[in-house]
C-alpha cells in the first residue's frame, strides 16, 4: 500500500506524503483564490485552468514559500539605529519540471497590539532597503562586500502599516540552482524625519504616552514569497489525433 | 447471426457517485482543503446497438459490431470517463509551506463508450 500510496503521489507532484510540521495560518489570498477557483470549476470548464488571473501569470501552483531567515541584528548589533533580517526562501521545494512563472515577495508590517499599544507612539515611517546576497560571508567579515542592494524605499506606516510587494522572479529562478541561494537581507530603519525619541516626546507634551525603549517601537514585520509555478506535465492542451 | 443481450437502464454505462473523503486515505494532516470531493467513476455496459445516451465513438461503434461478430476474440468497448473536471487543493508541504494547486481531470462528469 505504501508503494502504491508514493506512485499516487507522485502522479499527484509529490514525492512522499507531506509532512508538516505545523499549521501554519493559510494566506487570505490563497483562501480567496481556493474558493474564487472552486466555484468557477462549478460554472464552468471555459476558464484556463492553467492560469493564475489573480497575478496575470500562467501555472498551476501556488506556493507561500516560508522565511526561513533569522535575526541579523536588532537594536543593539552592528547594524546601529536600524534592524537587519535575513530572509530565506527554500526554492528547491519546486520540482526540477516545474516553470517558474512569478515569485513575488511581499512584507507585511504589523503593529502587536498587545506589546505595541496605539497610543504608544512609533515611527510613521521606515527607510527599508532589500540586498541580494551574493555569497557566504566568514563571521567577522565585513558583509558590505558580498551583497548588492535590490531596493531602497520608504514605506508608510500611518494611519495603518502598509506593506511591501517585489517582483523577484529572476533572482528567484536563480536560487532554484543549487549552491546559488544565499537569501536577502533586509534593514528597516525608522525615517529619521519621524523618529521619535523619548526627548522628543517629553517635548511633545504627550501625557498619555508611554515611553518607550531606548529609541523607538518598530512594528512587526513578517515575509512570504509567492511563487507561481507551471507544471507542463499537468497542464497539458488535449492532443487532437 | 449476433447475439443480442437485453440490457437494462441500470447496468449501462454511465457516472456513477464516488464521494472521495481525504480521511478515508489518511491525508486530512496535510490537506487543508477540500476535506473530500465527488469525484464519481464510470461503470455499465456498452451494449449493442449503443444508443445516443452512450456517447459512442465511432471507434466503439465498429468494435461493438466486430465483437457481435466475434465475442470471444473482441471485448465489448469500455465504458470511460468522457469529460473531466478539474479540483483545486490547498495543502502544507514538508517546509510548512502554503501551497494552493490546480489538478485537471479529476471529476468525472460525462461517461461515454
Amino acid at each position: 500500500l505504501k508503494t502504491q500510496e508514493r506512485l499516487f503521489l507522485n502522479s499527484l507532484g509529490l514525492s512522499a506524503r507531506p509532512k508538516p510540521s505545523a499549521h501554519r495560518r493559510v494566506p487570505s489570498v490563497l483562501w480567496r483564490m481556493f474558493k474564487s477557483t472552486s466555484t468557477r470549476d462549478n460554472d464552468t470548464h471555459e476558464s484556463d485552468p492553467c492560469m493564475v488571473s489573480e497575478y496575470g501569470v500562467r501555472g498551476n501552483i501556488v506556493r507561500f514559500v516560508q522565511d526561513q531567515g533569522r535575526l541579523v541584528s536588532g537594536w543593539s548589533g552592528s547594524c546601529h539605529g536600524c534592524v537587519e533580517k535575513h530572509l530565506f526562501f527554500n526554492m528547491s521545494v519546486l520540482q526540477p519540471v516545474e516553470q517558474l512563472s512569478l515569485a513575488q515577495l511581499e512584507i507585511k508590517f504589523q503593529w502587536d497590539m498587545f506589546r505595541t499599544p496605539r497610543f504608544v507612539l512609533g515611527p510613521q515611517a521606515l527607510s527599508v532597503s532589500l540586498y541580494k546576497v551574493l555569497r557566504a560571508t566568514l563571521r567577522g567579515a565585513s558583509h558590505e562586500a558580498n551583497r548588492r542592494l535590490v531596493l531602497s524605499q520608504s514605506v508608510q506606516l500611518e494611519p495603518e502599516p502598509g506593506s511591501l510587494t517585489l517582483d523577484l522572479t529572476a533572482l528567484a529562478e536563480n536560487w532554484r540552482k543549487p549552491g546559488h541561494n544565499y537569501g536577502l537581507v533586509l534593514e528597516l530603519q525608522p525615517h529619521p524625519a519621524h523618529t521619535l525619541t523619548t526627548d522628543t516626546f517629553m517635548a511633545q507634551n504627550l501625557a498619555n504616552a508611554v515611553p518607550f525603549g531606548p529609541t523607538v517601537t518598530l512594528p512587526d514585520f513578517h515575509a512570504s514569497l509567492v511563487a507561481v509555478s507551471l507544471n507542463p506535465l499537468q497542464c497539458r492542451s488535449r492532443q487532437k489525433r | 447471426s449476433a447475439v443480442y443481450l437485453p440490457v437494462t437502464p441500470s447496468n449501462v454505462c454511465k457516472p456513477r457517485r464516488l464521494y472521495i473523503d481525504f480521511k478515508d486515505v489518511g491525508w486530512q494532516d496535510w490537506i487543508i482543503a477540500p476535506q473530500g470531493y465527488l469525484a464519481n467513476y464510470c461503470h455499465g455496459e456498452c451494449p449493442f446497438p449503443l444508443s445516443e445516451s452512450l456517447n459512442g465513438t465511432n471507434h466503439a461503434i465498429l468494435q461493438t459490431l466486430v465483437h457481435s461478430l466475434d465475442p470471444r476474440g473482441t471485448p465489448q468497448p469500455c465504458c470511460v470517463p468522457i469529460r473531466l473536471s478539474p479540483v483545486s487543493m490547498l495543502y502544507y508541504d514538508n517546509n510548512d509551506n502554503v501551497v494552493l494547486r490546480h489538478y485537471q481531470d479529476m471529476v468525472v462528469d460525462e461517461c461515454g463508450c
